[in-house]
């Protein structure tokens, strides 16, 4: 760190993402556990659309991430 | 498909709907147009009734409102998040929420005001996402014609409210295929600067080599004007070109961008009229030759004079031993072509004129 500009827009659009989408849990940045969650919510998210389960933001990742979309969560209450 | 925790669905079939206000983006006329006909989707595969009110509550509230709408939930502006709905229950259950930031038409050029309704309809009856690249309820917006629903949503809303008493015919289009089917058949293959791109149904699944897991996609969300299957298809480097055979028409794409003028008959090439559909079709970029396959023979048309070789059609079988006599798709990559035919995929030695391996043909995915 610090993540150059375009990392940290595409951190932010990725943590948005997976908030309103997939309810990662909210919560400081940073810490141990929050890695974990952020790392483990990708994994759904990728796991639901069928591509590679890495559990980090790879380019193909973050281009579904941008695709218009609806607003109802793909998982969770 | 996938529904609500606790399966939340209406406990009646008759339900009412409201159009609350409309989108001064498209005519009023229109709005109810796109609605109705999104709500007899529905109504079509299950016993469902809808009855439109003016005043009052209805079971679904439909509104069109900008970031902050009133229910905490906000929009986020053009793109990204179009629409969102509830699922059913009291108040705001069932209501259905349009992004007013959005450019909503009832065409291909922006957000698709029907598609999108009867994607939110489907939350406000009591579905949820469906991890089918091809199902109406898929998260992501993909323009498409026909026949909305596939048989992913029929199953999903099916389970329930259970089948229409009175079907009328409908053709839900069918499941994505999977790229893993020992018994996968293809309709199509080329290259695409370095990337591949594989045809099957109403998709094609984009191989890049730093993908490791190819993109399944909708041919529609990415080609709105072309048909739903494809034929054939080859890449010309030297143009910087893909043909693309659908029928009697072809496609010239440059990128993902559609060359103008396009579409085109295949009998620019020289076909005789009587050729109604190009089976495969593949550039071998060291002889500067294209292959055209159609039922047991094939032509060899030369790119740069733009003419068809003399001496042709020519049997397949007798110049392609052990390949068979009809191919779905082919495809020259490092020195080999690769005929597809059913879920087989023979590898072929153009230097030594012999099949060198047989291959399932999902062995282009790696399966």
């Amino acid at each position: 760190l610090p993540l150059p500009a375009d990392d940290t827009d595409t951190w932010l659009l990725a943590e948005k993402y997976l908030r309103r989408f997939y309810g990662l849990p909210v919560g400081l940045q940073g810490s141990q556990k929050a890695a974990g969650d952020f790392q483990k919510t990708i994994k759904q998210m990728q796991r639901f659309f069928k591509l590679k389960v890495t559990g980090s933001l790879n380019e193909e990742t973050v281009e579904v991430m941008k695709q218009a979309r609806c607003g109802v969560p793909d998982v969770g209450e | 498909y996938t529904h609500f925790p606790r399966k939340l669905k209406w406990n009646t079939n008759k339900l009412t709907f409201r159009i609350l206000d409309y989108t001064p983006d498209l005519q009023k006329s229109d709005v109810d147009k796109a609605v109705r006909k999104a709500l007899n989707l529905w109504a079509a595969v299950t016993p469902l009734t809808f009855k439109k009110l003016h005043t009052g509550t209805a079971d679904i509230m439909i509104s069109f409102g900008s970031g902050e709408h009133g229910d905490y939930n906000p929009f986020d502006g053009p793109n990204s998040l179009l629409a969102h709905a509830y699922p059913p229950g009291q108040g705001i259950g069932g209501d259905v929420h349009f992004d007013e930031d959005e450019n909503w038409t009832k065409d291909s050029t922006a957000y698709n005001l029907f598609i999108v309704a009867a994607h939110e309809l489907g939350h406000a009856l009591g579905m949820g996402h469906s991890t089918d690249a091809g199902a109406l309820m898929y998260p992501t917006y993909s323009y498409r014609t026909g026949f909305l629903l596939s048989v992913d949503d029929v199953k999903g809303i099916q389970e329930l409210y259970g089948p229409n008493p009175n079907p009328t015919e409908v053709t839900p289009s069918p499941e994505a295929p999977k790229q893993c089917d020992r018994m996968l058949s293809i309709d199509a293959v080329t290259g695409l600067r370095g990337e591949t791109m594989v045809f099957k149904d109403r998709f094609y699944w984009r191989l890049h080599p730093q993908m490791p897991e190819p993109d399944q996609i909708l041919i529609k969300s990415t080609w709105p004007s072309l048909r739903n299957k494809v034929d054939a298809a080859y890449e010309n480097p030297e143009k910087d070109q893909v043909i693309i055979f659908s029928g009697i028409r072809m496609w010239a794409l440059n990128g993902y961008d559609i060359v103008e003028g396009y579409p085109k008959y295949i009998h620019k090439f020289g076909l005789p009229k009587k050729i109604r559909k190009v089976d495969a079709a593949v550039h071998i970029s060291d002889t500067g030759k294209t292959l055209l396959f159609t039922d047991e023979e094939y032509w060899s048309y030369d790119e740069a004079t733009g003419r068809m070789d003399s001496g042709y059609p020519r049997s397949i079988e007798k110049d392609f031993p052990g390949i068979g006599d009809k191919i779905d798709a082919a495809v020259y990559q490092y020195g080999f072509l690769y005929f597809f035919r059913d879920n087989l995929r023979y590898e072929y030695s153009y230097t030594h004129r012999k099949v060198w391996r047989i291959l399932p043909t999902n062995s282009i995915f790696n399966c």
